[in-house]
């Protein structure tokens, strides 16, 4: 089929298959420089791209089971379901990352590619409506976050304009270093 | 408030608090940290100009600290964050490595003669290890204890340049010990690492005690309030007493006592590393918070010929830019969650002698560590991009957020070599299962790879 299955579950198996495609690889990229005849330090050493890959892959798995599984206690409803689109969004935005590994796992097939990035444009537009209370819920407060851009009451503007004028440089209406410099220079000119 | 803002809130399809409830660990955790926050925000000592050298917060940060009863790591993880916003202050390694190093590795005796003093800040200390040309490799590490039986006493010693120690915050003034990691000899043979308390200073005029030749390192990247410090030492003599005996030892007459597992000597680089992968997510957290509101506000160019300018966060690019990063950050903070509450239940069973799960636990956080570190490095500079120019302003915090969480794709383990490790293990774990063993927790899928024909595809 060239649609993708978007079970939450189903897209943690296929991370557990790349993550264990990739291990595999990097196993036998060890065995083929052995066999080369490399001591094993140096099978290790020019198998290390393919092992940070490998591990990189199960870090990846790892992090999306966990989300899963927290999404999976959500008694809410409407947490559950804001929480579940994002762990879809976390885990396809991966696959678009990572496509070659799942096609070369075999999880994922050419003419599903495109319904991977179909997938991610839904899944978007899907978060967009609850984008600004999603970021409330970390509920850090603006004393701490200390930016004037992340505001909670969204007053950027303002508060720019009143930010810039407690600038140092605005102590004065003219800095000294007008006199000290430019009006010199200007003089020579 | 903003009109823009206010119709964003307005459409709410789920109850906020009950979500941040869940990203607390529940309605008395949220509580309990907003508490913390309270008392942060409310002290006047505590949250003042952000260029304000470390020392001067410290007497209040301290004092408050205590005055509430603040001493449940997490809690101080979220008091520090408040007060200094990962800014670093001169006494984090003191709070975040020295006192969880003795809980987890100093007899009852040493408990006795070192927790108190340094509860207390008579004892300030910090954890030693990085050496100026040694990292991530602790084999590497040149630093000697040799003990010598007829004074009772370990001789610590730095024999080259490149053994110096060299990174530990709050080493070059502020700490009077440091935990010192050495590789110890004694009846003429080499056991490895093991941790050592030496004291630096005088615990009465500050000033450097013999042997110890100790400064500040100079400027760095960031990190401006912390005084990340060099110590040599030479031939420095410290009591038998001093060498951290919980699982380790080295009796009177110089005879060695293997632990259990040599991994139980970092320990508290385990837990430090738990915790950073969930400060990847709060940091990430952050910056989604300023990026997404910021987009809600800012209205920029046109869709549609002729009609007004669409707030940025309608454009396709932006979402695209920010919304996985979102996801992500909610990803790492329940990973983070999953990692302390993994850390506890693990060294609970370390303590009743299972060390079964110590390697993959070893495994999981220096990957994860390094995983999230990168991924979330990465997207502050994502985030500050979709502010457009004024995410280059330092009114946005974020040139400062990135400027001061960059060291964690380095400290504590560098992610390549942290990468490598979690390798290891996978190695490891598959040689297992090819061997016809059956592999069970965070592994176990590799149980599968051997009924499984690796087939090539078709190009």
């Amino acid at each position: 089929s060239s649609q993708l299955d978007l079970n939450l579950n189903t897209l943690v198996d296929l991370y557990e298959i790349r993550a264990a495609m990739l291990v595999e690889l990097a196993a036998q990229s060890i065995q083929q420089e052995s066999a080369r005849g490399k001591c094993q330090e140096d099978s290790w050493n020019n198998s290390t791209i393919d092992l940070v890959r490998a591990s990189d892959a199960h870090c990846h798995y790892m992090v999306l089971k966990m989300f899963r599984d927290k999404v999976d206690q959500i008694e809410d409803p409407g947490v559950h379901s804001v929480m579940s689109t994002l762990a879809h969004l976390y885990a396809i935005h991966g696959m678009g990352n990572f496509t070659g590994d799942f096609l070369q796992a075999g999880v994922l097939t050419g003419a599903q590619v495109p319904s991977v990035s179909k997938c991610l444009k839904g899944l978007l537009a899907e978060v967009r409506p609850s984008a600004v209370l999603l970021v409330d819920a970390f509920d850090h407060h603006d004393k701490m976050l200390n930016s004037v851009l992340g505001r909670h009451d969204g007053n950027v503007y303002e508060a720019m304009f009143e930010w810039a004028r407690s600038s140092p440089l605005n102590r004065t209406e003219v800095h000294e270093s007008f006199h000290k410099h430019l009006k010199p220079l200007q003089a020579k000119l | 408030m903003n009109p823009d803002i206010l119709r964003e809130r307005q459409n709410a399809t789920f109850d906020i608090e009950k979500l941040t409830n869940i990203l607390d660990g529940g309605a008395e955790r949220t509580n309990r940290r907003r508490e913390i926050r309270e008392l942060v925000g409310s002290c006047k000592g505590l949250l003042t100009n952000i260029l304000q050298r470390g020392h001067s917060r410290l007497p209040t940060m301290i004092l408050k600290l205590r005055e509430y009863g603040i001493s449940d790591p997490v809690e101080i993880n979220w008091y520090k964050s408040y007060v200094h916003r990962f800014r670093g202050n001169p006494l984090e390694i003191h709070l975040a490595m020295f006192l969880p190093t003795l809980l987890n590795q100093a007899t009852p005796e040493q408990m006795d003669r070192f927790f108190t003093p340094s509860w207390d800040l008579e004892i300030i200390g910090t954890y030693a290890q990085t050496e100026m040309g040694h990292g991530t490799h602790l084999r590497g590490l040149e630093t000697t204890a040799t003990f010598d039986p007829a004074t009772q006493e370990f001789v610590m010693h730095s024999p080259t340049v490149t053994s110096i120690k060299w990174w530990p915050g709050g080493l070059g003034k502020t700490s009077n010990h440091a935990i010192v990691l050495a590789q110890l000899y004694t009846q003429g043979k080499c056991h490895g690492l093991n941790a050592f308390i030496v004291p630096l200073r005088s615990m009465g005029t500050h000033m450097p005690l013999p042997g110890i030749v100790i400064g500040d390192i100079g400027p760095k990247f960031g990190f401006d309030a912390v005084d990340n410090g060099y110590l040599k030492l030479e031939h420095v003599r410290i009591p038998r007493e001093n060498m951290l005996m919980k699982y380790a030892q080295v009796k009177p007459d110089g005879s060695y006592v293997k632990p259990l597992s040599s991994k139980l000597t970092y320990g508290t680089m385990v837990f430090i590393r738990s915790l950073i992968v969930g400060n990847a997510g709060i940091v990430l957290s952050q910056c989604c918070t300023i990026a997404i509101r910021y987009s809600a506000v800012r209205h920029q160019s046109e869709i549609r010929a002729g009609e007004a300018e669409p707030q940025i966060l309608d454009y396709q690019t932006q979402q695209h830019k920010l919304f996985p990063l979102l996801a992500t950050a909610y990803a790492f903070l329940f990973a983070g969650q999953y990692m302390i509450d993994t850390y506890n239940r693990i060294s609970g069973d370390i303590n009743q002698g299972d060390l079964s799960e110590m390697p993959e636990l070893h495994a999981l956080s220096a990957g994860l560590k390094a995983f999230t570190t990168w991924t979330a490095n990465t997207g502050i500079e994502v985030c500050r991009m979709s502010c457009g120019g004024h995410g280059y302003s330092r009114s946005s915090a974020l040139p400062d957020i990135y400027v001061e969480f960059t060291p964690s794709c380095t400290y504590e383990g560098e992610n390549t070599v942290m990468m490598l490790q979690t390798a290891r293990f996978l190695m490891k774990s598959y040689r297992q299962v090819q061997a016809g063993q059956q592999l069970s927790g965070a592994v176990s899928y590799l149980n599968k790879v051997h009924h499984r024909v690796m087939a090539p595809q078709a190009v």
